[in-house]
């Protein structure tokens, strides 16, 4: 019997409530205690009604800004149809109080929340850059649920200065351990869209978040792709229910639709999960979320198993995220190894595209000397430019040597520009934790008229990953030592076995037993925290 | 889609702060001051350029590109960003 929020609109909230098996196993970690104390969430939009009864007491001023106006108040700009509702309703589903009698219950509900105001006016390049590198020693996720139009025609990314924010991000922010980038995966499934032509959803940067329906079906609005890490429930049709949040004007509604509601429930979840682990870096999340996401009862034509026995889809990554299993996993995690990359250039002179072109390239010398550079795969790129009479007709494929196939950009029929892709990069998550010594076959396919042509003018293949066999560490308790160092109320040093109730997180022991489940109670340090030596913060 | 250009600059310098002061009032720019928190990126807007234009201001880009304290600029352009 887990302990439930006595919000009104909780009975509303199908996707953690328990209404539904599986759901995201929400309560669960909130009656484990964890309910995103401590952790900092912004969502960038186009606002947050500071003052909404069920957000002003999480709210976060230092989170905020109003990139239009350069003020800090990010009160969204009121208009006749509410159309700059987002934002609060964005903030709401990560963060809106529980046990206050009003609306639903926020993932991490006593997470700090905060909002920045840049969608409703101009957007340049600064605009994004400053929201996403707003405090990076403050804010611990940043949230965002809008890109490209999803107009299944459009190629468009970060510019430079918001390529530099994200790198800054991953590379500074939260103290070293990397800034937390969750982003939507896009709404274009009616238009045949790819988020893999959305940079920001296909940056290695970002955790790209797709959306199911409370049937565990493709939403309409879903695009398919490869860069998509995790799931999380969203609206389908008219007749599926949707998401519960708060609203403009100091409402509540239960019509939050689109990926642009998955992507701040999976921010909650993650909240959960960093005040499992606040040592986790911004790879360690990624790593978790692969291995905390099922195919559950999600429904989809192309799951497959990939060369490490993980089941992977286009349409939902690697499925349903867990919060239950993200936060069991988080609090044991071992910090992964240095992120490796390994540049192989494949294609470098001007070559004519056939209908049905194989370009291979066996990767051996991904070493040094006889140490494997990458012995486990993360994310995979390939970086080409191409001429193509019609864009949208090629579709393009890579293929690893552990035989998993994943659609790097799949025919688009809307897009007939004849531009090519210059310099474009397409990621695929699909290879995670593999082996990438071996053949590497890139495939590209025309898919339209017989009279298409094209030259490929270069193809590069990027990959990242980290010198650990990471299929080699045991799943689920990963303890490296059962001793465990307490300290009493006095500071001084206990020494003690593990006593099964303990586990030991990145040299953090966390004693797992939180008994009650409510808002804003301090529990004193000792009871939730020891810390045993020595604090090794991870480096990405 | 032609991009839309807009009165904005992210303009890098060598020097800081001062040197963007002093470039601003060289050539009638507003700093509206770092782009990062702590770094050279500055944003740099001007009144007497279009708000929207479908051209860059090929004289701004001319002066900024003969400045030698100047490492890197370009005038914004609108992004076209929807709401998922």
């Amino acid at each position: 019997s887990l302990v439930s929020p006595t919000d009104p609109w909780f009975s509303k909230q199908w996707y953690m409530n328990h209404e539904i098996q599986p759901d995201h196993n929400i309560l669960r970690v909130w009656n484990q205690g964890l309910t995103g104390r401590g952790v900092v969430v912004s969502i960038l939009d186009d606002g947050i009604e500071k003052d909404h009864p069920d957000l002003w007491a999480n709210y976060d001023p230092l989170a905020s800004y109003d990139f239009n106006d350069y003020d800090p108040d990010p009160q969204p700009r009121y208009t006749t149809s509410d159309e700059n509702r987002h934002g609060t309703r964005c903030a709401g589903e990560v963060a809106s109080t529980a046990n206050n009698g009003f609306c639903g219950t926020g993932v991490a509900f006593n997470a700090r929340i905060g909002g920045v105001r840049m969608l409703d006016g101009t957007v340049t390049d600064i605009v994004e850059a400053q929201s996403l590198s707003l405090q990076p020693q403050h804010i611990h996720i940043y949230s965002a649920s809008w890109g490209p139009e999803d107009d299944g025609r459009t190629v468009d990314g970060p510019g430079i200065l918001t390529r530099e924010a994200f790198r800054r991000g991953v590379t500074k922010g939260r103290q070293g351990l990397g800034t937390l980038f969750i982003w939507a995966s896009g709404n274009g499934g009616l238009h045949y869209d790819n988020c893999n032509c959305d940079g920001y959803t296909n940056s290695i940067h970002t955790l790209s978040v797709g959306s199911t329906t409370r049937q565990g079906r493709v939403p309409w609005y879903s695009e398919a792709c490869a860069s998509t890490f995790t799931t999380t429930f969203s609206s389908g049709l008219a007749t599926d229910p949707q998401i519960v949040t708060t609203d403009l004007h100091h409402q509540c509604t239960d019509k939050h639709t689109g990926t642009s509601a998955s992507a701040p429930l999976a921010a909650g979840m993650i909240a959960l999960a960093l005040e499992a682990n606040p040592l986790l870096t911004w790879r360690d999340l990624q790593h978790l979320v692969v291995r905390a996401s099922r195919p559950a009862q999600l429904q989809a034509e192309d799951w497959k198993f990939n060369g490490v026995g993980r089941q992977v889809s286009h349409h939902y990554g690697y499925g349903l995220l867990d919060a239950g299993l993200l936060v069991d996993l988080a609090r044991v995690w071992v910090p992964t190894q240095p992120q490796r990359k390994c540049t192989i250039r494949v294609v470098h002179t001007p070559t004519p595209i056939l209908p049905r072109m194989l370009v291979a390239k066996n990767v051996s010398a991904c070493s040094e000397g006889p140490r494997r550079l990458i012995r486990s795969l993360e994310h995979v790129q390939v970086q080409l430019s191409l001429s193509y009479s019609r864009r949208g007709d090629l579709e393009i494929s890579l293929t690893s040597p552990m035989g998993t196939r994943s659609t790097l950009v799949a025919i688009r029929p809307l897009d007939i520009s004849g531009q090519g892709y210059n310099n474009w990069i397409f990621m695929s998550t699909h290879y995670w934790d593999e082996d990438p010594h071996g053949l590497w076959m890139l495939d590209l396919e025309n898919k339209g008229y017989y009279f298409n042509t094209g030259t490929l003018h270069y193809y590069t293949l990027l990959l990242y990953g980290t010198a650990e066999d990471m299929t080699a560490r045991p799943p689920g308790h990963q303890v490296t030592s059962r001793t465990c160092v307490q300290r009493d109320t006095e500071g001084l040093r206990q020494e003690s076995e593990g006593d099964g109730q303990s586990s030991i997180v990145a040299w953090l022991c966390v004693l797992s037993s939180w008994p009650t489940l409510n808002s804003h109670t301090h529990q004193a340090v000792t009871t939730g925290w020891v810390s045993c030596h020595p604090v090794i913060p991870a480096r990405a | 889609l032609a991009p839309i250009y807009v009165s904005s600059w992210a303009v890098r310098m060598t020097q800081g702060y001062q040197e963007a002061e002093r470039l601003s009032r060289k050539f009638g720019f507003v700093n509206l001051g770092q782009i990062f928190p702590d770094d050279q990126f500055f944003h740099l807007r001007h009144r007497g350029v279009a708000k929207q234009s479908l051209t860059p201001h090929w004289g701004h880009q001319l002066r900024l590109k003969k400045e030698p304290k100047v490492q890197w600029f370009e005038q914004q352009t609108l992004r076209r960003r929807v709401k998922r």
